[in-house]
């Protein structure tokens, strides 16, 4: 995917299996099989048509359509997030904020007016969200991905420092800045010895 | 790095360079040249014992070290990365915190009084800081990196979602969690369709 939106932007209109596979390390026979298992067609000899292969890699990965997202935890990173435009960009849609503090709930943040946590399943089910977010301090991380699994949600994006232990049947992603600021001072170490 | 963690876990004492290219894509000859370079060796027939290749792996990438970054905006993300104790774990140190805003400088924020950006010269010489970390609005998010890399930083993390446009010798790192939610989007897709 990554490849490709690079070599979109070289205006060549057409990428051929063994391409894609050098440039993401997968054999070039593998490379076929995954793209003719979401659909993708390419012309012998030509290759795939980039446009149309970038459209077929979206929406097999369910990028084409909106998701619904229900924040839990209006601290600092929860009203950083509800004041993010990006999100909206790419069809990510925050319908709803909870939060535990008396002194929170029932306040209007960015349009939303945050609803308290006996509201989660309510709250999920008139909604539709699928996608939990976790904004809370690390002790209730788990408890309130539980209850928002409970509730319905199939997707949790965890931004507390502590691996959740979830149903199988639920993805879960952990966000770490750590992970960046290595790779950050990784870069800049490297920059100092060209 | 993560294919070494992961198999530091198995219990394996040794891991050979045909092994570690496997895991991350590179040819076997590669690695060996790669490990030689920062001082990794490893005895014919056996390989490199695992745990001294995670240290000189580590000390290459910078991560042995303390750094010490100066933040910039003092909003929703600024403190929210002030009141994270995974920093401080992981060797990166906020050594100061700068924002613009009258009615925010000089006051106490976990622990460090807000400077105005008038002190940043000041501040980054006085903490020897060589990281700049900036979290202001996407319109501001230039001049400020420009002014953090004039004051002698050599790396920024940028929260706001604009390119910057700084000197190659200037190591950047953007901060997006779109990326991450489609992650989250793209593996509770896959989920269900398990
Ligand atoms: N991923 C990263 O790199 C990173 C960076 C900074 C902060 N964090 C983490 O993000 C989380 C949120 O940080 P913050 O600065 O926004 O914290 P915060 O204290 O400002 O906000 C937490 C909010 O959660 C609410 N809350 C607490 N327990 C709750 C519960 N059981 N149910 C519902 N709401 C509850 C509180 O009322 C508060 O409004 C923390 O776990 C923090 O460690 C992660
Ligand atoms: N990377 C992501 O996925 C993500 C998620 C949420 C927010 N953000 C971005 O992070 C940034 C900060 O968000 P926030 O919610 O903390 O914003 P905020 O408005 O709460 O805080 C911004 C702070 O920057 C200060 N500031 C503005 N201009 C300045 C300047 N020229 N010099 C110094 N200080 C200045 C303001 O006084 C304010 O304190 C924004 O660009 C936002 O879009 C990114």
């Amino acid at each position: 995917m990554r490849a490709l939106q690079a070599r979109g932007e070289t205006e060549r209109s057409h990428i051929n299996s063994r391409e894609l596979g050098e440039a993401s390390g997968v054999a070039d026979a593998q490379v076929r099989k995954d793209l003719a298992s979401i659909g993708a067609t390419g012309q012998p000899g030509v290759g795939y048509a980039i446009p149309e292969l970038m459209e077929d890699l979206r929406a097999s990965m369910g990028l084409h359509r909106t998701w619904k997202a229900v924040l839990v935890g209006a601290g600092n990173i929860g009203r950083a997030l509800l004041a993010y435009p990006r999100f909206a960009e790419e069809g990510f849609d925050l319908v709803a904020v909870l939060d535990r503090a008396p002194s929170v709930v029932g306040r209007k943040l960015a349009g939303h007016t945050v609803q308290p946590m006996s509201a989660v399943a309510d709250v999920i089910r008139r909604t539709g969200a699928e996608l939990g977010i976790v904004a809370v301090p690390p002790s209730e991380a788990q408890i309130v991905a539980e209850m928002l699994v409970h509730a319905g949600v199939r997707g949790v994006l965890n931004f507390a420092p502590r691996p959740l232990r979830l149903s199988g049947s639920v993805a879960v992603v952990a966000v770490d800045f750590t992970e960046t600021l290595e790779r950050l001072a990784f870069e800049t170490t490297m920059k100092r010895s060209l």
